[in-house]
């Protein structure tokens, strides 16, 4: 018997199954790529539509005569200015450098996040599945709250800690880049699926802006439940043949000035390092259960999300790193290599080892980064540190990629208050 | 292999069941209703239904003294495959007495197979 044919079950299997296999906005009248709704790859992942009958409206977009009647970038700034005569746009971004943002990447920078209320008998309540169909429908997923395309910056149910975002900050630099970032991110995501999942990136060379598109594939090239992990690997020279494809594609889409920054993989070997000896939330109540076991499990239904890295294993840990680090050097590799035309690029080793030290000079212990129930992903606390090292990497290495304050924004504020939100 | 998500499901939703019994010191059929309750109404039904389905074969093995691992044998989400180390959430004494148990509860609903394959 399969636990999807149970009556009642299998109407949820159904529901989870039409989610997890779309991954383009699932209201989207123009098709533009911008959807109006929240979940279902709306605004929790792109940019909000702000008008979703006219395909040539939607956030990164030029601007057209001033929007003066109309909002063609939705960033929420139209109209003339009366006591000028001038269209606000035209007075408030004028002169800035507009410039959007974009990931493509994998369960981390979606964001991927299990409340540790449904594992914890202590803690289930009504309230724990309050927002359960909002959580579904985003596929697990929080990119509303990741360290790149967050854009809530208030408390959320099921989820703790602070939101800071790459988004958010090229947002304060610029309020006329307001609602301009797009989370193409898909859990599970490879540099070979990638090739498909990045052809819903939204972005036109004539009629949209410059974009940052960071392209961040953190740990499936190396993970994976196979018995035989290391032989279900991608292999350097397939990675070095999507990479090149993949920024192949980007200089056929991306405005002229925008920027690509690839990061490598993770060390992933750090996870058993520290939770080896931590009670997984699920084991609070009846016999503990230790994070090594629940890895094991998982292992031995051959479902673990990584058996390269989550298992005591050492030699494996110590192998799959190693190609982990092959492949990132295949990634840094193409990135130099490539001659691209439309954008400039630069490589960057995933800076988790940076991010430690910086929660650590923070008061905080590197165990408390990482998400309690799947033992695997970077938690909200790990989303905003990872933000908060980027950023300085991108200002201490490439201050000419980033937008100069617009000394609009109080303006801006005052005018438009929120700029019609998210 | 050995019932893979299936299995990894049906021991963890079993083991949350399990651990309500024990916060609120409750029988497993209490435990079962309240998991449902906890759930907005739209999914409410679908967990009413899976229970009404399940419910009785589930409470019996809590009754028995079987864990989660030991039940979700006998419903058959979870298998031992052969050449497959058995894959145990809750290590017990002997797989042996899972084995058993499994087998007892099946003894105990005899339709409780052709109903989960129909």
């Amino acid at each position: 018997p399969k636990i999807c044919q149970v009556p009642g079950i299998r109407e949820i299997c159904k529901i989870l199954e039409n989610i997890f296999n779309n991954h383009m906005p699932a209201v989207d009248f123009d098709q533009d790529k911008f959807g109006i709704e929240a979940t279902l790859r709306g605004s929790s992942w792109r940019g909000r539509d702000c008008n979703d009958f006219s395909s040539t409206i939607h956030p990164g977009a030029h601007v057209v005569d001033g929007d003066s009647v109309i909002d063609h970038n939705c960033n929420g700034i139209y109209g003339m200015n009366s006591a000028s005569g001038r269209p606000y746009e035209e007075e408030f971004c004028n002169n800035t450098q507009r410039l959007g943002i974009a990931v493509l990447g994998d369960s981390i920078s979606a964001h991927f996040h299990l409340p540790e209320q449904w594992l914890d008998a202590k803690q289930l309540s009504v309230a724990a599945f309050e927002h359960l169909t909002f959580i579904l429908e985003n596929e697990l997923d929080w990119p509303q709250l990741s360290g790149t395309t967050g854009h809530f910056n208030f408390s959320w149910p099921n989820i703790e800690g602070p939101t800071r975002s790459i988004y958010a900050r090229l947002f304060e630099l610029d309020h006329c880049n307001h609602r301009d970032y797009q989370n193409i991110a898909v859990n599970g995501a490879r540099s070979g699926s990638m090739l498909d999942i990045m052809k819903s990136l939204a972005r036109n060379p004539k009629n949209d802006v410059p974009l940052l598109v960071i392209y961040s594939l953190v740990g499936n090239d190396v993970c994976n439940g196979h018995p035989d992990t290391i032989d279900h690997m991608t292999t350097v020279e397939e990675m070095k043949e999507n990479v090149l494809k993949t920024l192949t594609y980007l200089d056929t889409i991306l405005p002229k000035g925008s920027h690509v920054l690839t990061t490598g993989l993770a060390n992933g070997s750090m996870l058993y390092d520290l939770l080896h000896d931590r009670i997984h939330p699920f084991g609070r109540v009846g016999p503990p259960i230790s994070y090594p076991q629940i890895y094991d499990y998982l292992s031995c239904l051959q479902i673990s999300p990584c058996n390269g890295w989550m298992t005591s294993n050492a030699t494996l840990r110590f192998l799959t790193t190693q190609r982990a680090m092959e492949l990132s050097a295949a990634i840094r590799n193409v990135s130099y290599t490539y001659k691209s035309i439309q954008y400039d690029i630069e490589y960057l080793d995933f800076p988790f080892d940076d991010v430690i030290q910086e929660w650590i000079a923070q008061g905080g212990e590197p165990w408390q980064l990482i998400e309690s129930v799947d033992g695997f992903h970077i938690n909200q606390y790990g989303h905003a540190t990872v933000s908060d090292v980027l950023w300085k990497w991108l200002q201490k290495n490439k201050p000419q990629w980033l937008p100069p304050i617009n000394p609009h924004n109080g303006d801006i504020e005052r005018v438009f208050k929120d700029q019609g939100g998210y | 292999v050995n019932g893979g998500v299936d299995c990894a499901t049906c021991s963890v939703l079993l083991g949350i069941v399990d651990h309500l019994t024990i916060v609120y010191n409750e029988s497993a059929a209490q435990s079962l209703e309240r998991l449902c309750s906890f759930l907005p109404s739209e999914y409410k039904l679908y967990c009413k239904a899976a229970i009404d389905f399940l419910g009785p074969y589930i409470i019996d093995g809590f009754i028995k003294g079987d864990n989660p691992d030991v039940i979700c044998h006998s419903l058959k989400f979870c298998t031992d495959d052969p050449d497959q180390p058995k894959c145990r959430l809750y290590p017990s004494k002997t797989s042996i007495s899972d084995a058993l148990n499994a087998l007892n509860l099946r003894q105990r609903h005899p339709l409780i197979i052709s109903q989960l394959k129909d």
